[in-house]
């Protein structure tokens, strides 16, 4: 996945993601694809969740999934969910479960309850960051202000917030943290590994955006961040769809993927 | 400072938005969350159920595929666990179940996909 959140250059965030998934989860040779990606694609919805007549958050999701992992409240904030790879990872989570211990949030379930109960960016943030709430698997959440622009990355444990990175800490302007950022799938302090590297090529194109910008400088639009999404190897072969987030408006706009060979399987 | 090299890098693209590369736009559909949980996703998960049967036989297959063990524990596993989840959500689950057709542990196993696949 690559999710990114960047500065508009008009008081607010534009809030992107690529949806990557079904690695290793059987590869067809004859049409060079991933089974379970191909299979994805069909089930792929615009959910709203509408109370009362008026819709309380949109979500871009998987018929038959109830959780989130792209959806936005409108004027509030938006929320995006990437994979994060742990030696104590899911697979620690879920034979805990099985043995017994019912303590820890499902992923889905976590995220789907931040926007039935949270009504702003600060409640969906504690929600998120609060450490004595044990995830069965970790991950990178990557949360977005509909009223102030804020961007963050919060990367976390199963039991703990490891890392947190936001706009605005960061002084390279060409850097996740500084006028945007941008989360794949490894840890912002550590390097990539060379075998799967979306960060630098993403780092690349955003620093190209805030360069050709009119500005020069906290000018984005969202067919900017269109453009960064779909370029190799931030789209990839296991890419399903991107969503743009308009946090203001309250609309997720969906697109189905597809990767033009040669492309590169993750 | 990366340089894109190779046959699965390239430069930055330019005018793409919003038909390069897109196979197609999904349909938007409404939940509503004034009826009970049990019946929320009836209509819709009735709508695709031949969209959502074929997801969730592609995952089953792929999960034998690793171990055809896997599946019938599952299975078997699942529904008693999912006891353990936020009601609300079982009740969900259950309609997404009713509506489909598909077996009630299938549509679990489904809605824990990130951390079973994670794992």
């Amino acid at each position: 996945c690559t999710s990114i959140v960047a500065k508009d250059g008009k008081g607010g965030v534009i809030h992107a993601r690529n949806m990557d998934f079904g690695l290793f989860l059987g590869f067809d040779f004859k049409n060079m694809t991933w089974s379970l990606t191909e299979a994805l694609r069909p089930s792929l919805i615009n959910i709203d969740f509408v109370r009362d007549g008026q819709t309380q958050f949109t979500s871009a999701s998987f018929i038959g999934y109830v959780g989130i992992f792209t959806a936005v409240r409108q004027k509030k904030f938006s929320l995006t969910i990437n994979e994060r790879f742990d030696v104590d990872g899911g697979w620690v989570g879920i034979i805990e479960w099985l043995l017994g211990k019912h303590s820890a949030h499902w992923l889905g379930f976590l995220t789907r309850d931040v926007f039935e109960k949270c009504d702003n960016f600060k409640c969906a943030q504690d929600y998120l960051m609060q450490a004595e709430m044990t995830l069965v698997s970790p991950v990178y959440f990557v949360l977005a202000s509909g009223e102030d622009p804020i961007g963050q990355i919060i990367v976390r444990d199963r039991e703990d917030v490891s890392e947190v990175v936001t706009i605005g800490q960061e002084e390279d302007k060409s850097k996740s943290g500084s006028w945007f950022v941008l989360q794949t799938n490894y840890d912002p302090s550590n390097e990539p590994p060379f075998f799967d590297d979306r960060r630098h090529p993403g780092l690349k194109c955003m620093s190209e955006l805030s360069s050709n910008a009119a500005s020069g400088d906290n000018f984005i639009s969202k067919e900017g961040l269109f453009d960064v999404l779909s370029t190799k190897p931030n789209l990839n072969m296991l890419t399903v769809y991107t969503s743009l987030i308009d946090i203001k408006a309250g609309i997720i706009e969906t697109f189905v993927r597809e990767c033009p060979f040669p492309c590169t399987p993750w | 400072k990366y340089q894109p090299k190779g046959p699965f890098h390239e430069e930055c693209q330019a005018g793409s938005y919003p038909t390069k590369r897109v196979l197609s736009k999904p349909n938007t559909a409404k939940i509503n969350l004034d009826l009970p949980p049990i019946e929320r996703w009836i209509e819709l998960s009735r709508s695709y159920s031949n969209q959502l049967k074929a997801t969730i036989n592609n995952v089953i297959e792929l999960a034998d595929k690793i171990d055809s063990r896997i599946v019938p524990f599952v299975q078997e596993k699942l529904p008693k666990l999912a006891e353990t989840l936020p009601q609300d959500y079982v009740d969900e689950m259950k309609s997404i179940s009713s509506g489909s057709g598909l077996d009630f542990g299938d549509i679990v196993l489904f809605n824990v996909f990130y951390e079973a696949f994670s794992a």
